[in-house]
């Protein structure tokens, strides 16, 4: 799976997720 | 034990499954789930076998040499037992559903050390879609009403109660299946009726990403999900897919998420073994069931087939490492991982429960 499938790739998706989301 | 010769599979590896011991409950041919659970007495805590019929649930203690003893049976009412909820690092509980078409209530089966002897309490009633057994004695379900659906994290107490209930955001559709997070323990995901899968974030009960799987596969049911590099690899069941022949007849597949985008791409893509495709319905144009249930442990997965047999895929190599052939004197019902060591726990249909060394 490469960025060129998936887009933007992130480590920290579900840190920047949690801080984005609706609590 | 047995060394039983396994059918020829397609692919290079071929492991061996290895009859250890049988259980047999003469009292009992309706066997409609079996799992395991962890049972401490006497200062000995030891891996014992649960199996449910529709009215009782018994519980299995081993002993030497592959002979097993009953050490308890639980008479239910008159709701049936449709389900054993694994729950993968609890001791001296057991998690069971009872319903109909759905799930009505939830119960467990618990030994009480204070009155010093075995009891069942009712934990959760509702129509309930689907519930899944978490670590750390919490379990998690979807509850649908006529207008909302809840989706609730429940503490189960020492004494069979609930201790904390929690709830998280619900999508709109109605959540079908839940996972685990392997790598990120906060992290839970499900799958909808619309075919999306969905992340929560455990702690703080947010909704992070609604993400759709695709019309490639259909009525997806997620059973493991992985978090590695940036993405999200769940694995995926299709119980009802059609034969594809792109894809020959897929009975696990693993796709790759990148949550950040909501993207996705399949990796992985487990077939069925030659020759034991669904049955062949004479006027069925589609929708001819592949196999008939599941189960997924680490990077393991296995499943009766309609054909009668149990299949063993290893979702990294993506192909069928084992097969026990339907035999006599019955064909497979049930083919569940157990929640420790590496047992395949094999349900025939008159009720006998085989354990396997994988």
């Amino acid at each position: 799976c490469s960025e060129s499938d998936l887009g933007p790739i992130s480590l920290n998706w579900f840190e920047e997720l949690s801080a984005e989301a609706p609590p | 034990a047995e060394q039983l010769s396994l059918a020829p599979l397609d692919g290079p590896a071929q492991e061996s499954l290895q009859l250890v011991s049988e259980l047999k409950d003469l009292s009992s041919s309706c066997a409609v789930d079996v799992s395991t659970v962890w049972w401490e007495a006497a200062g000995s805590r030891e891996l014992c076998v649960v199996t449910a019929c529709e009215s009782s649930v018994t519980l299995w203690k081993p002993l030497v040499p592959d002979r097993w003893e009953k050490v308890q049976i639980w008479q239910l009412g008159e709701i049936p037992v449709i389900q054993i909820v694994p729950l993968p690092d609890a001791c001296n509980v057991v998690c069971i559903a009872l319903g109909d078409l759905e799930i009505a209530e939830i119960r467990l089966l618990l030994y009480s050390s204070e009155h010093d002897s075995f009891k069942q309490s009712l934990l959760k009633t509702g129509t309930i879609k689907a519930v899944l057994g978490l670590k750390e004695r919490r379990l998690v379900s979807s509850c649908r009403t006529v207008q909302e659906q809840q989706v609730e994290i429940t503490s189960l107490s020492e004494t069979g109660g609930s201790k904390d209930r929690q709830t998280l955001l619900p999508p709109e559709e109605t959540v079908l299946a839940f996972a685990e997070v392997e790598g990120m323990g906060e992290a839970l995901v499900g799958t909808t009726a619309a075919n999306s899968v969905v992340v929560w974030n455990l702690k703080t009960g947010q909704l992070l990403r609604k993400m759709p799987v695709g019309y490639s596969y259909p009525a997806s049911i997620c059973h493991r999900a992985y978090a590695d590099s940036g993405l999200l690899f769940v694995v995926l069941s299709h119980p009802h897919a059609k034969e594809s022949e792109a894809r020959g007849n897929p009975a696990f597949c693993v796709i790759a998420f990148n949550p950040r985008t909501a993207r996705s791409r399949g990796v992985m893509f487990s077939s069925l073994p030659h020759g034991h495709a669904g049955r062949q319905v004479p006027g069925a144009s589609g929708c001819v069931p592949l196999y008939l249930e599941g189960d997924v442990r680490d990077t393991l997965a296995t499943a009766v087939l309609t054909s009668g047999a149990i299949a063993v895929w290893d979702l990294l190599l993506g192909h069928c490492t084992a097969l026990l052939p339907p035999g006599s004197p019955g064909t497979w019902a049930l083919a569940r991982w157990a929640t420790a060591g590496a047992w395949l726990l094999a349900g025939r249909r008159d009720g006998t429960v085989c354990l396997y060394q994988y």
